[in-house]
């Protein structure tokens, strides 16, 4: 399934 | 990571600890909205449930700490410190800010990257930290007069967004399908929010004279 991207940003 | 966005968090630590060295230094938070700071708060709260998950970086791990213990400690002062929460504007701190915690909840519910409770709490707290500064301009423009600590705060604050939009400008540029439309949008909703103080602001920094927001 859709992985959401890593939530890298603060 | 790239220099606007550098730019952006340093801008954003900056933004607290102004806040703070007013609160310290005058032993006084009137200026300051309460209902301001309990947004922060909670969107720090909803936005780094990732902290113990999601290791991304020591610098991120540790800028999500100092984010939330400070708007906490923030939270904290201007509810139970004896002398600080004197000078709280209590009868000028009225904006509804439920309408606006309920308002965004909704809208994450709606609009998500994916229906997944962290996600959805993720844009939460991206759509309530771009309505999160309304109490405390209602506030500015009710309590006239404004102390340049917190109107530094307010502009540091309207700053780091700025940058984090050219951090997305610039990825978009550079890295093959980045995509933020939650965060990109609303961050230049919020930015556009501060848009008339950045305007009064600079006008009261070219005539050096007192901040003051039309009521």
């Amino acid at each position: 399934c859709y992985q959401t991207p890593p939530k890298d940003e603060l | 990571m790239n220099i606007f966005r550098l730019a952006g968090d340093m801008t954003h630590l900056l933004s607290i600890i102004v806040l703070l060295l007013k609160i310290y230094a005058t032993k006084s938070c009137s200026g300051i909205s309460l209902k301001t700071q309990e947004l922060y708060a909670l969107v720090f709260l909803a936005r780094y449930l990732d902290l113990f998950t999601d290791f991304i970086s020591v610098y991120n791990t540790i800028m999500k700490v100092v984010f939330i213990a400070s708007s906490l400690a923030i939270v904290w002062c201007m509810r139970l410190h004896p002398l600080v929460k004197r000078s709280y504007d209590k009868e000028l701190d009225t904006f509804r800010h439920y309408f606006l915690i309920g308002g965004t909840f909704v809208l994450a519910l709606v609009l998500n990257e994916k229906f997944t409770l962290q996600e959805i709490l993720w844009a939460f707290s991206i759509y309530l930290e771009a309505v999160a500064i309304l109490p405390q301009l209602v506030l500015l423009q009710r309590s006239g007069n404004v102390d340049n600590l917190t109107g530094q705060y307010v502009f540091f604050l309207g700053a780091y967004r700025a940058f984090y939009i050219l951090n997305w400008i610039y990825r978009y540029l550079t890295e093959p399908r980045f995509t933020r439309w939650i965060a990109c949008v609303s961050g230049i909703v919020q930015t556009g929010i501060y848009a008339d103080f950045f305007y009064y602001y600079f006008i009261s920094w070219k005539n050096n004279s007192k901040l003051k927001l039309p009521a």
